[in-house]
This record gives C-alpha cells, structure tokens and sequence, in this order.
C-alpha cells in the first residue's frame, strides 16, 4: 500500500 | 504602480489554462525580476511555479513589489475575452483593490478593459532548493500527455522508471497493465521531437496520475516537457515559456509503507 507524501515534507516555509 | 505589457497575450491565456484545475485562488508577485506565481493545490501535494521574466513583457513597470491575489477562475474568464492574438496588458495602482486587463487587437481598432476584484490570500511560500536529480528527461510534451492519458485509463498512479534502457512508464488498475517504454531518441530532424535521458543512476518512483493529467494542460506552451527525477524529492515537470520562463509543476512522490 503507498502512501501520498506531501510537497511540505520536502520543501519548507520560506 | 504596475503596467505590464505582453504582446504575445495568448501565453497568459494558456498558463491560466493550464494552472486553474490545479490552484483555485493564488498570488501573483510582481517584481524587478519579473511576473510569478507560487502555489499549492489545496491537498498540498503538487505545488506550481511560474515565472514569466520582465524582459519577455514589451513593457514592464513595476515601482515597488506587488503582490496581488486572484481567484484564478474568474481571472481566466475575463482572459477568455482576449482574441489570442491579442496584446494583453496588466495594470495596478498602488494599494488597489482591483487588477486591470486590457486587450488590443493587432490592428489596434478594438481596445477593451476588464476590471477584476483582487483577494486576500494568506499563502505559504515554500522555498524550492536548487538540487541534483538522479535523472533529466526530456521529450516531447504532446507525447507525455498522451501517455498519462493512456495509462490513466487503465489505473490511478504512474510509476515512472529511467534506467539506461530509457524511461518507463507503467501501471495497473482492476482490467490489467500497462508499461510504455521511450528510448532515448536524437536522431530525428526536428529537435522539439527528440527524446534525451540524462541518468545519473537509475530511479523509479510512482505518482497520482490524477495530478500528472492536470500538468498537461500546460502542453501548448512548449513542444518539450522536461521531468526531473530523484528518489528523495518531488518530481519536477517543466514546461519553458519561450523567450519568457517558465511553468514548473512539483509532485510529491507515493511512497510504499
């Protein structure tokens, strides 16, 4: 089973 | 006070096209370096960025940074009013609460204004770290949306692989399976046809189709797609504006648990 990650747990608040 | 004019107006038309599926309601900045945008989509897993450059406008004022919020929707419809050869041009007054479009004909004998309220959006700009990927490919974006279509049919996600055999793109679904391969391909006479792999070492990952379907929509802005690939990052789908920048779509990957 996959799980969708995030765009937020790659790239962080500027 | 902010005044930017862009003859070629379709361009405008088309990343509103292509973008307005994916983000409903997002920021445009306006500075020195040019005209962009930043956002997510509202599940936070894809994020766009688009920059058109200010030496792409055939005129660009721009007194202070500007940051204008729009819901793309309503933008789109009154770009929608613009002929596609139409010069479209921006206009702002410091602190406003309204963006201006205006469209001329080529021949210059129709000129019209269409005046559209701005929003408050409270956005999180992320910062995007320049990075290495594990492979570069580039193909023609006519034919990368066909493959998303294609196997969206059969299934929900795409996992994507590049090994020096060339890329491959699968999966599968309740009817069964699907794998397409694409060599690597230079030797055509048309270089916006040409398929070039560059791989550090081998990827694969898997992606919702869902979201690779809607990046298409960016096709008619270029002949090539470029997609970069790393195993710890999201996948990169670029699509340059001539002469002006471009559109970048993120992707984070689906990962086994």
């Amino acid at each position: 089973q996959c799980i969708q990650k995030k765009i937020t747990e790659y790239f962080s608040k500027n | 006070m902010l005044e930017l004019r862009l003859v070629q107006g379709s361009l405008l038309k088309k990343v509103l096209e292509a973008i307005r599926e994916l983000v409903t309601d997002a920021n445009f900045d306006c500075s020195g370096t040019g005209f962009s945008l930043q956002a997510m989509d509202s599940s936070h897993v894809a994020l766009v960025a688009l920059l058109l450059r200010a030496e792409g406008f055939e005129h660009y004022r721009c007194d202070r940074n500007l940051s204008m919020g729009m819901n793309l929707n309503n933008m789109a419809k009154m770009l929608r009013c613009a002929g596609n050869d139409d010069i479209i041009t921006i206009k702002a007054d410091d602190g406003s609460d309204t963006v201006t479009f205006m469209f001329e004909s080529p021949k210059q004998d129709k000129i019209a204004d269409f005046e559209m309220k701005l929003m408050d959006i409270d956005s999180e700009h992320l910062g995007i770290p320049d990075s290495e990927y594990q492979a570069i490919v580039r193909m023609p974006s006519a034919e990368f949306m066909r493959i998303c279509k294609d196997l969206s049919s059969i299934g929900d996600t795409v996992i994507i692989s590049v090994t020096k055999e060339g890329v491959k793109f699968s999966t599968s679904g309740e009817i069964g399976s699907a794998n397409i391969v694409c060599r690597q391909n230079q030797t055509v006479d048309k270089p916006e046809e040409a398929t070039v792999i560059e791989m550090q070492e081998p990827v694969s990952l898997t992606f919702a189709l869902r979201y690779m379907n809607s990046f298409t929509k960016a096709s008619s802005l270029s002949d090539q797609v470029t997609i970069s690939l790393s195993s710890e990052l999201p996948v990169v789908v670029e699509y340059k504006i001539a002469e002006m920048g471009y559109i970048r779509f993120y992707l984070a990957p689906k990962i086994e648990e």
